[in-house]
């Protein structure tokens, strides 16, 4: 998958397995990856896993979890929130498309959680104050989110495999949706091109999408890769 | 089922007292106290948390903690986990608006994204 950092860089990962994003002292996010296919070495997000953990008289511990074609609005205990206080639930869950999109709010620590299913990969994106983020111990060094993709296994996005779809035909899909050569242009044409499959450009649309509505603003949400900057199309 | 609190206000109330070492601590009436609450704790949540493994892992525990520290059965307790009063400490579990209130100013947000293939 594709990461966008807290710091704003932004990595192509081949990462198999189970993978913390984010573990700290209020939150732990493990996003598990496996193969998009057989033969291939890309691989795609098939389940993520959020622990909240209790956090004194605001809420008990919440896990919620969500896994390819099952995106719940709930926690793992069935409930759809946790906590009350002055009148205002201090962590929810909502969603706008039962079973492929979930939003949870953990207001206790400014946090917000969306988690998405695009084609048939999952995708997160998370918008957390800086202070809750650096609430950890220097042990838990491994966090995609903190520290980027490790560089053994970083994949060069701007050069997307060959085959099975033509490369001019996925640069144009994703220049018709995407209106910036950014870093999310980018990753839509290695989606494309590695996958054959127009539906996982919705992937990076839907990142856009939460870039733009988590940091607030035109500027920043853009990231340009050095190689290749302007408009798409 | 609340054991998870009960756990947390135990790990809170105890926190300050691990520094002296297990064999300070069988002496130290603040950890009986503390063993207490939790018991007292347990026991308040005990109808919803007749299924719950951890709730009978705790109760176990306590029961051979009390006894390890030769704690009496009776005696006080440990002070009770302070709760918000007033407007600001009300808004303890709101994160952005106790920031605000504490430091002046809205915090710094960050983001971070995981998608595709």
């Amino acid at each position: 998958p594709h990461i966008r950092t807290f710091g704003d860089d932004f990595h192509t990962c081949a990462v198999q397995g189970a993978w913390p994003l984010i573990d700290n002292d209020y939150l732990y996010v493990q996003v598990t990856g496996a193969p998009a296919s057989q033969g291939t070495h890309h691989t795609v997000v098939t389940k993520i896993t959020i622990i909240f953990k209790s956090w004194r008289q605001c809420t008990d511990q919440q896990l919620y979890q969500a896994e390819l074609d099952d995106v719940p609005a709930a926690f793992a205990d069935g409930s759809q929130w946790s906590g009350e206080r002055r009148g205002r639930r201090v962590l929810t869950v909502r969603t706008d498309s039962p079973g492929r999109h979930a939003e949870i709010r953990a207001a206790y620590i400014g946090t917000l959680l969306v988690v998405r299913q695009s084609g048939r990969s999952l995708g997160l994106s998370v918008r957390s104050p800086r202070g809750v983020l650096e609430a950890f111990h220097p042990d838990h060094d491994l966090q995609l989110c903190v520290w980027g993709c490790p560089a053994s296994y970083r994949v060069d996005a701007l050069r997307p495999p060959p085959l099975p779809h033509a490369a001019g035909a996925a640069e144009a899909h994703c220049a018709a949706l995407l209106p910036t050569r950014d870093v999310y242009y980018h990753a839509c044409v290695f989606d494309l091109t590695a996958s054959g499959d127009l539906n996982s450009s919705g992937a990076a649309v839907g990142a856009l999408q939460d870039a733009r509505s988590m940091t607030g603003s035109g500027q920043g949400v853009h990231l340009l890769p050095a190689a290749a900057a302007g408009p798409a199309g | 089922c609340r054991i998870l609190r009960c756990n947390s206000e135990f790990v809170a109330a105890t926190v300050h007292l691990s520094g002296g070492g297990g064999a300070a601590l069988s002496s130290d009436s603040a950890y009986c106290g503390a063993l207490r609450s939790y018991s007292l704790c347990t026991k308040r949540t005990a109808r919803p948390c007749r299924g719950d493994l951890a709730y009978h892992s705790a109760v176990q525990g306590i029961e051979d903690l009390l006894i390890q520290h030769r704690c009496p059965r009776a005696g006080p307790t440990a002070r009770p986990w302070p709760r918000p009063q007033g407007a600001v400490l009300g808004d303890a579990c709101l994160y952005e608006r106790s920031f605000v209130s504490r430091e002046g100013r809205a915090p710094e947000y960050r983001h971070c994204s995981v998608f595709g293939d």
